[in-house]
């Protein structure tokens, strides 16, 4: 069987502005995943790297760029499974952290599958991944997607972000 | 959200889903992302899924877990993808995609969203699209 890693960006009605800027991303993401895998690397390594360059790509709503809480916070969540043992690392409603992806990844070597909020987040911490302040993970589009959730204008196309 | 899934030369198979979750939900939320069977799921015995669209109807609906089941059925990809987004639309509401790779390496992709941003590599090309039906490449 030839490797392969298939990336997305996230299902939703993207505005024309937006979607030149998604297709970098995603092409960006899909190449990184095959550098990791043609270096030698494990397709866990790969798919977990694909996803920390979308990540980190506010165009995405993961990560820096993630939409907001009601009352404007960042609530993250990422899943991690692999098909031979069928293990699961997974968190919900992670703060402070780059990249949730990485942090499901080492959730998959405890006992445990789902680590949520607080005690998530200081699992990371304590873990050696870095603290990251909201204001490095909020960006204006998200600060004004909840503006306009909160107006009720929620239904014009241009400001919803997918996914 | 994003996704990534994968199979490597021996067969292994891995799911990832990351995401911010949705715009003005209740503090204390949890989506579809971190639930197996929902926003991803993955066994090298059958295929690997990533799912993305409204949470609230992944999750009712399973669409990672019904994309394999699909799979196992004896369903290509491509179909068995196409089948679990549209059967959840239909039958809870809600718009989702899915990136789908089966244990024989083939790859489905389909959305009931307006648009689904996608990616691969295979080969010496890079394919990708956003729009429904649409397959773009390049050399890289």
């Amino acid at each position: 069987i030839e490797p392969i890693i298939v990336v997305h960006g996230g299902a939703g009605n993207y505005t024309y502005a937006d979607i030149s800027r998604c297709l970098r991303g995603v092409r960006a993401a899909a190449i990184k995943g095959h550098q990791v895998v043609q270096s030698g690397g494990s397709i866990l390594d790969a798919t977990v790297a694909a996803v920390e360059v979308m990540e980190a790509d506010p165009e995405f709503n993961a990560g820096k760029g993630s939409v907001l809480t009601v009352d404007g916070k960042v609530q993250m969540e990422a899943l991690v499974m692999e098909g031979e043992h069928m293990k699961v690392g997974s968190v919900t409603g992670i703060t402070n952290v780059a990249h949730p992806i990485s942090v499901a990844k080492l959730v998959m070597d405890l006992p445990h599958s789902i680590l949520g909020f607080e005690s998530a987040t200081a699992f990371a911490h304590q873990n050696g991944i870095p603290f990251v302040p909201d204001e490095e993970l909020i960006t204006p589009a998200s600060l004004q997607a909840l503006e306009n959730f909160k107006n009720k204008k929620i239904s014009s196309a241009a400001t919803e972000i997918p996914g | 959200t994003v996704g990534a899934i994968g199979i490597d030369s021996n067969g292994h198979m891995v799911s990832c889903t990351s995401t911010g979750g949705m715009n003005g939900k209740l503090t204390g939320r949890v989506g579809d992302t971190p639930i197996p069977g929902s926003g991803g799921y993955c066994d090298d015995n059958i295929g690997t899924v990533s799912a993305t669209g409204n949470g609230e109807s992944i999750l009712r609906y399973n669409v990672s877990q019904r994309i394999l089941a699909y799979l196992e059925a004896g369903t290509g990809a491509q179909e068995a993808t196409r089948l679990a987004v549209e059967g959840m639309t239909k039958r809870v509401g809600g718009e989702a995609g899915a990136i789908t790779i089966a244990k024989n390496g083939d790859v489905g992709i389909a959305f009931t969203s307006k648009r689904m941003s996608w990616a691969y590599v295979k080969g010496s090309k890079l394919y990708y699209g956003i729009n429904p039906n649409e397959i773009l490449e390049e050399n890289l």
